[in-house]
Order: C-alpha cells, then sequence, then structure tokens
C-alpha cells in the first residue's frame, strides 16, 4: 500500500515506503533466478566471448526436447555450449580442453554432447580425422583414452560429431579433453582454430534435477 | 484474472519488470533484457469466492470457505490471493566457465492471479 503509516494487507508490518520496496523486490527477483539456476552468486565472467563467435554457436543451438516427461521424472532442461581451450597443438594433432564446474549444482544427467568444429581443405579432398576422448585418470592424474572416433571430411565448413557415453561422463564430471589426430600425412592441420568465427566447440543436452529431484511435499 | 490498477485492494496481478541492465546483470545475461517479476496482491474477503479469476471452481471455494469458516468459528474470514497461471522463463546466459546455457525456468512468470 503506497500510503505511508498503512499497514501491509498480506502480512500487517508496517507498509514499506516504495523505494524500499522497490529494491526488496529487485533483491527477490535476483534471489529467485539464481535459486532456480542452482547459483550462490552470479558468475564472474572468466573469458569474455566474442559476439561473432557466440552468434556463430547459437546457429547451432536447438530448443530442449518438445515431447512432454512423465511428471515424476521432469527437471530443467538446458542446452550447454562450451568453447574449446586449445591444448598442446602441432600439425600431428590438435588437443581441445573443455571445462564445466557447475557440474554439482543439481545433480545433471548429460543426454547429449556433440563436438563442432570447422575444417578449411583444398579442393576435392577427402580426409580421414581420428576424434580421441581423452578423461582424467583417478585422483585427477594424467589423462587416458577413454575411446576414439574416425571422421571421414571431405568439405570444407563446419562438422559435427556426435559424442559417445564416456564424452558424456567426462563433461559431467567437469572437464572434457578431445584430441584431433589426422589419418596420413599432412602438411598442415586443416581443423580451423583462430578467429572467433571459427572456434571449435562442444554442444551438451543437460537435465538437472531430474529423477533424484527432492518431491514437493 | 485482474491486474492492479490505481488503490485497488482486492484480489490483483501487480506488474514489476525487472530489467537486467538496470541491476547490472546484462553482462552475465545474454537475453532476455529482463524479467517480468509479476505478483498476486490485495485480498479475498469472503463475498468474493468464486469470482472469475478464482483458483478453484466456484462449487469448491465457497464450499471450502464455508467450511473453513464455521470450523474456526469465525465469520467472514477470507482466502489467499494465489498465482492461477504461470508460464516458464527462458534464459540465455554465461556461466563462471564462459560456457553458454540456454535454459527454460519452469512456472517463473505469473500470468493471472486468483482466490485460493
Amino acid at each position: 500500500t503506497p500510503r505511508a503509516g498503512g499497514q501491509c494487507p498480506a502480512c500487517g508490518g508496517p507498509a514499506l515506503d516504495l523505494e524500499s520496496r522497490r529494491e526488496l523486490l529487485l533483491d527477490l527477483a535476483k534471489r529467485s533466478i539464481l535459486d532456480k539456476l542452482h547459483l550462490s552468486q552470479r558468475p564472474t565472467l572468466s573469458r569474455p566471448v566474442s559476439r561473432t563467435a557466440l552468434r556463430t554457436a547459437l546457429q547451432h543451438l536447438h530448443g530442449p526436447p518438445q515431447e512432454a516427461l512423465p511428471e515424476d521424472n521432469r527437471g530443467q532442461e538446458c542446452e550447454i555450449i562450451s568453447f574449446a581451450k586449445t591444448g598442446l597443438s602441432n600439425i600431428n594433432q590438435t588437443r581441445l580442453d573443455f571445462h564445466f564446474s557447475d557440474t554439482t549444482a543439481g545433480g545433471m544427467e548429460v543426454q547429449q554432447a556433440s563436438l563442432m568444429f570447422f575444417v578449411q581443405l583444398p579442393l576435392n579432398t577427402t580426409w580421414t580425422l581420428k576424434v580421441r576422448v581423452l578423461v582424467l585418470g583417478p585422483h585427477d592424474s594424467n589423462l587416458t583414452l577413454a575411446t576414439q572416433h574416425l571422421l571421414e571430411v571431405d568439405a570444407s565448413g563446419w562438422h559435427q560429431l556426435l559424442l559417445g557415453p564416456e564424452a558424456q561422463a567426462a563433461y559431467s564430471q567437469g572437464h572434457l579433453t578431445l584430441e584431433l589426430v589426422p589419418e596420413g600425412q599432412v602438411a598442415q592441420s586443416p581443423v580451423i582454430l583462430a578467429g572467433a568465427a571459427h572456434r571449435p566447440f562442444v554442444t551438451v543436452q543437460v537435465r538437472v534435477g531430474g529423477k533424484h529431484r527432492v518431491r514437493r511435499r | 484474472g485482474i491486474d492492479c490498477q490505481g488503490g485497488s485492494r482486492m484480489c490483483c496481478r501487480q506488474e514489476f519488470f525487472v530489467d537486467f541492465r538496470e541491476i547490472g546483470w546484462h553482462d552475465w545475461i545474454i537475453q532476455p533484457e529482463g524479467y517480468a517479476m509479476n505478483f498476486c496482491t490485495g485480498q479475498c474477503p469472503l463475498h468474493v469466492a468464486g469470482m472469475p479469476g478464482i483458483a478453484a471452481s466456484f462449487h469448491t471455494s465457497v464450499l471450502n470457505l464455508l467450511k473453513a469458516n464455521i470450523a474456526a468459528g469465525t465469520a467472514g474470514g477470507g482466502s489467499c490471493c494465489v498465482p492461477t497461471a504461470r508460464r516458464p522463463l527462458s534464459l540465455l546466459y554465461y556461466d563462471r566457465d564462459s560456457n553458454i546455457v540456454k535454459t527454460d525456468i519452469p512456472d517463473m512468470v505469473v500470468d493471472a492471479c486468483g482466490c485460493s
């Protein structure tokens, strides 16, 4: 009730002046959004992403699956795009590291993960690429090979590789490393890493707080 | 449901838009520009049981109120002004590793209010 000195009709307490009420509502809105995103505070951005890379990546996003989920299994659907940090690379192999540290928030269940990378190939050439999935060993020691995929690439442009359960498990642990190894001799790796518009990235569909969701009493 | 206007004291929906730029969140929330944190406010006296936008069927509302008031022995009790229609809030934001996250938070925006 905007009238000063009035009584709040809901809780009977003293009515707030408009400015204090606005502050209270803004604070409530912040807390409500952070709670639903399983965040304790707003993120501080470590490495801002360029508008170009953002626009390129968003073209590969699609809405979460629309089929209705049984009520007891409904969790919050999320789609995540992680841009690669390029690790040790040379003409024989390209290493891509992906980090996702909010994995513990609300119990995350990876449903699907795929790698997107840009290739510049000479005309009429085909190129066989091995993609190795490396995971951290016990006690976060060195990286071990979990599985690998073989890919035939015969045109320049964006290519997508659906990653299997090993990569999904690694991602839900918060750290995924991929190695792109060209088969046969190449003068230089056709995978384009540099430039904001061609940064490799992984798109992941997750369900947060699914089957293990605390039942509402 | 009814939107609050002027000094209305009856149960209605109060619109309240939170502009992410105003609260300094526009750097990490890519889309949308803000959040309609509408809320329900106002009173639900006995005689409005069953009015349009009610949170239950007419029969149920009146019956519940009568039962509650007979049981409590009080006259003129009321019910609560609650959301009767809500929709999700779709967010596109950066997490602390600069990953881009797209998610739909269910039941975040109140579209209508009514007396329970």
